[in-house]
């Protein structure tokens, strides 16, 4: 399944709707200390569920809705959706799609929605859906900031997780 | 389940004895299993030798050293299952120059394959990218996504 | 020893206040005692808010600002109590390029009380250094170290 | 105490007699990946007398002479003299020396020396010479490699050393 394009609307520093139509092959994001870049990472983390919120450097979950900054106030939902292409490898329900639309959504009064293709839906229908292709939360398909030499410098016991995902 | 970790582990030992010396321009590394008696509950160990050193023991690697060997590993999971996307934030700071373009040239063989969006402040790295995306906050505490072009995105690194 | 904490604390607080905005060309910092009745015991927290943010927890800071963070705090240190020397190994590496200015900049003022050691692989923190030395291995495995000029060592930094 | 030089022999990947000349204000180091640029920050802390193998990237003291590589065999021995300038808040036998020269030595077979100005002495005696200049080996003057960011993440009550050092 081939990401099109990933859209942040309220999550973190990302006040408002923004989009990254993602490359085919490689797409890099830039841009000074403190702009919004790992902010990314965490949003597509959240999206594909994560649901601890120290995972995403936050204290509690309501930490990914926009907090305000001194020329404006707090949001009221974050929301991140994620667009694939259909490969064709995906649960009977969703063949006839062409793209597929994963949403997270949060609100100040902690209600969450999930949606596939903006139909509602659980947690683990999404985790069903991305199941297999290695892209789970916790797979090794996302290397966070600072992160890269946690594999090598970790006991031997923990990287077996790594094997047992791939396998 | 226990055949299908000794396969896959069988599999990426032998992609990561391909991938480090192409990262490191030589060397050899490999896995090793710390229990083979006991597929369930076995560690994973990591030997690494940069080119020309005797390491005994891998905490005496360099930090780029360290992160290059990360690399490696990773990488060669990702050939022997591919995933859709690989995320990568900021992998490339602790590296040297001539690292960097090692790591720039795999993922660009790599992302045939596989989606790669990597965060980066290294000009060498934007420079294999399809496409580039600035973040700004024009608005102090609110960030925008720009598209870039690799002139434009370069005068960001150096702003 | 209780009276000497609070002391140096209020000192290091008062310069940290002038050290960060410095650093971030804006916003404000201090830190906090978490237990004053308890000064043998008690814990010290930072507030650090980058120019136009409002950040209630230090964790949600970038890699960046938090390594910038630290240095405010280390440089207020060092105002209060000059060390002979300060060793620094690589902590311009999460940096953006305005930042490693006003950091090297900061450098140069404080070098006149201390000294600095600082390892680098960037070019504008090499540009302030008054001495530069190159490692190099031209035996594989056996470090040798060479005195070099700011244009050898760019060379070296891009080979 | 300003330090004047840096010399280091058999010690990490340092297999031959090399010396920094430190300069009064700014001394860069650089060079590629692996070639020992973070093998000079231990050779400082250890002749200052780090005791925890662990704190130099080692399982035991040992790993800190030349290990050997592929064109030659290892070292016996470590030897890192730091020289200062003297500036006279130094204990009164040292009063009459224009420099103090600090040296560890470990000898293959465990056995290891300090000195000072080439005297044997006892590990106190150099840490007694380095007491109040914040120089020791815990102190908030060495930032190791990837630790820069610790400061900020760990717990308050950790932070207080940073205090209790200045104080
Ligand atoms: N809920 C939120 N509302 C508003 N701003 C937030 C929120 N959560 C985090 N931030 C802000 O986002 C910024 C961090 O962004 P991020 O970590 O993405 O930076 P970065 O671009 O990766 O920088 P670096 O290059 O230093 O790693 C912080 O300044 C933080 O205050
Ligand atoms: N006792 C020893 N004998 C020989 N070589 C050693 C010894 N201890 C460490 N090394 C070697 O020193 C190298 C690491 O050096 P160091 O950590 O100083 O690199 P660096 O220049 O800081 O690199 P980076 O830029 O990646 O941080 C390793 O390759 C390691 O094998
Ligand atoms: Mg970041
Ligand atoms: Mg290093």
């Amino acid at each position: 399944m081939r990401i099109k394009k990933i859209e942040v609307n309220g999550f973190k520093s990302f006040a408002d709707r923004e989009v990254i139509h993602v490359d085919d092959h490689v797409t890099a994001i830039l841009g000074p200390n403190g702009c919004g870049k790992s902010n990314v990472v965490d949003a597509m983390r959240w999206c594909l569920g994560e649901q601890r919120a120290k995972h995403l450097r936050g204290q509690g979950m309501a930490d990914v809705i926009f907090a305000g900054c001194s020329t404006r106030g707090p949001g009221n939902a974050a929301e991140v959706t994620l667009t694939f292409q259909n490969n064709g490898q995906v649960p009977t329900a969703y063949l006839n799609f062409a793209e597929i639309a994963v949403t997270r959504r949060l609100f100040r009064d902690g209600t969450s929605e999930y949606l596939i293709n903006k139909v509602p839906c659980r947690l683990r229908d999404i985790q069903e859906l991305m199941a297999g292709t290695g892209a789970g939360t916790r797979g090794y398909s996302i290397i966070e900031q600072g992160q890269v030499g946690r594999i090598v410098s970790s006991k031997a016991e923990e990287r077996r997780y790594i094997i047992d995902e791939a396998a | 389940t226990r055949e299908r970790f000794l396969e896959t582990f069988k599999e990426i030992n032998e992609r990561f004895q391909t991938v480090f010396p192409r990262l490191f321009n030589g060397g050899q590394a490999l896995l090793k299993l710390t229990d083979s008696s006991d597929l369930l509950g076995t560690g994973v160990e990591i030997q690494a030798q940069p080119p020309g050193k005797q390491v005994r023991n891998l905490e005496l690697l360099s930090g780029g050293e360290k992160a290059l060997t990360a690399v490696s590993l990773i990488f060669a999971i990702f050939l022997i299952k591919p995933s859709p996307f690989c995320l990568l934030d900021e992998v490339d700071a602790p590296l040297d120059e001539a690292n960097v373009g090692r790591f720039g040239a795999m993922v660009q063989e790599m992302a045939q394959n596989t989606q790669f969006i990597i965060i980066t402040h290294n000009k060498r790295t934007m420079e294999i990218a399809d496409r580039l995306y600035g973040v700004t906050m024009e608005t102090r505490g609110v960030s925008k996504l720009v598209s870039v072009n690799i002139k434009r995105a370069v005068e960001m690194a150096v702003a």
